[in-house]
């Protein structure tokens, strides 16, 4: 659960 | 993958429009491991068979796996499923959102 945390978001991507 | 998936669907998209017309979010290493459609827009190819939606999760393209795969690569799988000429079709392995 902490390393979910310090996951950054991601980027989106139009396809 | 060996572990059973719950609500898994096959959906098939056909290249029936200029663009496919989803934007995915998520990919290895982010807080969102595996690609989830964030967008479906209208008058895309994905709109138009209607099957696929918001909030599902992409497993596969074409039978290809998109765990551990960053999001550019997951984003360049996709995108190159939907740019070759050799298939007017892309298979989508979704999981709906739980």
């Amino acid at each position: 659960r902490e390393k979910r945390l310090t996951l950054p978001p991601s980027e989106i991507t139009l396809l | 993958s060996p572990i059973p998936v719950p609500c898994a669907v096959l959906v098939r998209v056909m290249k029936n429009a200029s663009t496919l017309g989803i934007a995915i979010e998520g990919g290895a290493n982010t807080q969102q491991p595996l690609p989830r459609i964030v967008t479906i827009q209208k008058g895309g190819s994905a709109h138009t068979c209607g099957r696929l939606k918001v909030g599902q999760v992409i497993l596969e393209v074409n039978g290809v796996s998109l765990r551990g795969r960053e999001h550019k690569e997951a984003a360049r799988i996709i995108a190159e499923a939907f740019k070759t000429k050799e298939k007017d079709h892309i298979d989508f392995l979704v999981v709906e959102p739980s």
